[in-house]
């Protein structure tokens, strides 16, 4: 099944590259095996130039550049091989409000395909919601989970 | 396939019974520090089996259930049914924990073991890896993540 | 020095009891030798009880939790020792606003002791701020740093 | 004792002589993700002898020069300079690394090595362990990390 991983291979660097352009409005980036005389075995390595950067060491990477790429890899493989639902808990922590803006704008291009489940802290991502819950502990540690109508729909009270 | 439904009891911070309705689309959910949004994400990646990544957030199976606090006792239970559901069919899958170690699985009511219900996921093009799941924390350590880690996602969704 | 270490130990856990209480409003806190009985030798934990909880394993807190816990260590260190300045890079990231207004309050507090250099991409976090300087890459991978008028202060023009 | 002034040049993303002021009480930098603002952060850490946990920006001293861009060269040499103030006196405290590995610090401009800086900052209750310094995504971690570590932050400030 050496082919199929080969093709794979190509098909998420293809996809990564688009997706990475994208969110970092340019630059360039790479899905590679580290040994390409060994593609059974050999690791993968993910590479991204930000826009005007020359990067050597990915681990000098800004904070929210890291979420960035590694979100850009996420909707790679997800357009490679469609996943019916996805789950992020709090992917956008290290994010600016762009960065922000132009993931949630690429995760409601795909939400026809995925169902998505977002924790989050911030009002930004709150916006793209279909729907709310919120979580509470009226009881010391115990959870009760309510809906939350979304403002845009005119009345805003939390359904008990 | 998406997810329709989540059931708790005992699981965590759910000492009662808890229903949660998802639908297509983006659910987002909020709330204050330490109420138990995690977690909700937790009780998914639990009842298809466990984590993808080995977390700091207890593995045993005793973290999974409720262990009391000063108003209530701890229980000896957790229990967590998902709902999963597309236009042809409808899939309920249960994990149930005792504090004895014991655990069971069930798909559609029938007891069954773990690995026939990753087969079933599988044919719904839902990964036994999980990569379809962030947990709180990962996003900023993919990208310094090993090589064969690297390669592990590629060959899951190949 | 054995003797100092233990007084350093007793006095940082009174402290850390303290903060602990006033950023989570209650609760209970604790930090302890592993090994009583090799005090030179011998690791140090740290116990945390949100107000309500049970928590036998530390690794079981939530993220904002941990990231509280770890503020309320770090500032009975500094009033054990006080220190110049103090350097922190986005610790408000995963807190909620409650939690970060009662940390930003207890910053205020020991801020005529300690001078603060804070990043963040929080707006309630800037509102506390003295002075606030921007960051920009007008040329691509080039940092240039500019301060920023604060708004209270009527004209918000950057000076460049 | 205050930070009062940070100058540096071909540090990290500082090609230009960059004069950045500070003043007592609270300083917030904000700006957009990958434009230098924790590279100010490690650019204090570094002209005091660099960080306290070895993370994974690099360690290497070319990774503290600027590496070039599509525009401009890469350059030898990396030179930050700290002015510590307090009411009686200033510190400059100075950090000089070049590609070819060799690197110098200098006290109020006498060449001097590491280990004199940190004894003139002990006296001012400025640790060399720099437990004052939380870097990006560490105060997760602190509470999960091992108890001889916690240990060491304490022995620090005894
Ligand atoms: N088995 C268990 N029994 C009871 N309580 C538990 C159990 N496991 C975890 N908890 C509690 O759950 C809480 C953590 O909840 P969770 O991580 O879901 O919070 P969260 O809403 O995600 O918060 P944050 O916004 O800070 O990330 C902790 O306070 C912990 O004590
Ligand atoms: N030696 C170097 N030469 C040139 N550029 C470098 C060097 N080291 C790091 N960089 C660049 O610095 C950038 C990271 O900057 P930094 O981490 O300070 O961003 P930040 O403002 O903190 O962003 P965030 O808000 O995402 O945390 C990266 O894009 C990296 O390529
Ligand atoms: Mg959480
Ligand atoms: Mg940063």
């Amino acid at each position: 099944s050496r082919q199929r991983f080969l093709s794979a291979m190509a098909e998420v660097n293809t996809y990564f590259k688009e997706l990475f352009v994208t969110l970092f409005k340019g630059g360039t980036a790479d899905v590679r095996l580290l040994d390409e005389n060994d593609p059974l075995e050999s690791g993968v390595e993910v590479l991204a130039q930000p826009p005007g950067k020359k990067v050597g060491n990915m681990g000098l990477l800004s904070g929210g550049e890291k979420s960035l790429t590694s979100l850009a890899f996420l909707f790679a493989l997800f357009r490679y091989k469609p996943t019916p639902f996805c789950i992020l808990d709090e992917v956008d922590a290290a994010l600016d409000e762009a960065n922000l803006i132009r993931f949630l704008d690429l995760m409601k291009t795909i939400k026809s395909d995925t169902q998505f489940i977002i924790i989050t802290h911030n009002y930004r991502t709150m916006e793209v919601a279909d729907y709310i819950y919120g979580t509470t502990m009226e009881e010391p540690n115990v959870t009760r989970v309510f809906s939350m109508k979304m403002e845009k729909k005119a009345e805003a009270e939390p359904v008990a | 396939m998406y997810i329709k439904r989540l059931e708790l009891q005992g699981f965590k911070t759910f000492p009662e019974r808890t229903k949660v309705i998802f639908n297509p689309g983006i659910t987002i959910i909020i709330g204050p520090n330490g109420t138990g949004k995690s977690n909700i994400v937790e009780a998914i990646q639990w009842v298809l089996g466990g984590h993808r990544q080995k977390t700091v957030r207890g593995e045993k199976t005793e973290d999974a259930i409720f262990n009391g606090t000063q108003k209530r006792p701890s229980m000896g239970m957790a229990d967590v049914t998902l709902t999963l559901q597309n236009s042809e069919e409808e899939l309920q899958i249960n994990h149930r924990a005792f504090r004895t170690g014991e655990s069971e699985y069930r798909l559609d009511g029938k007891t069954v073991r773990l690995r026939d219900i990753q087969e079933e996921l599988w044919k719904k093009a839902i990964s036994e890896n999980k990569y379809y799941v962030i947990e709180q924390g990962a996003i900023g350590t993919f990208v310094t993540s090993k090589p064969v880690e690297k390669r592990a996602l590629i060959e899951e969704a190949a």
